[in-house]
């Protein structure tokens, strides 16, 4: 991809951070 | 589906089949979904964003999903 090494780590950086609001709404539904 | 709308699920959908690493843009998502018009579709990412499912990629106008991969 023509992606640049800092927009794949700014990609990477806002998965982790949804991946973990995910987890925490999952857990507050339990 | 999982406590989301008709409108939320068919975004998601969308979403989780765009396998390149930007992910899909807004406008690609408005031209696929012709019956939406852009504030409900905005507000409906804005949601499955803040619930996690998706993210944006290199900018606040593409989006990939936490479940693809």
């Amino acid at each position: 991809t023509g992606l640049t090494e800092e927009q794949k780590r700014k990609i990477e950086e806002n998965k982790q951070k949804a991946l973990a609001r995910r987890a925490e709404r999952l857990a507050a539904q339990q | 589906v999982g406590g989301l709308t008709p409108h939320q699920s068919q975004i998601l959908n969308l979403i989780k089949s765009c396998t390149t690493t930007e992910g899909i843009s807004l406008q690609d998502l408005k031209s696929q979904l012709h019956s939406m018009n852009l504030p409900t579709l905005k507000k409906a990412v804005e949601f499955l964003s803040s619930e996690g499912h998706i993210y944006s990629t290199i900018d606040d106008e593409h989006f990939k999903s936490t479940d693809a991969d």
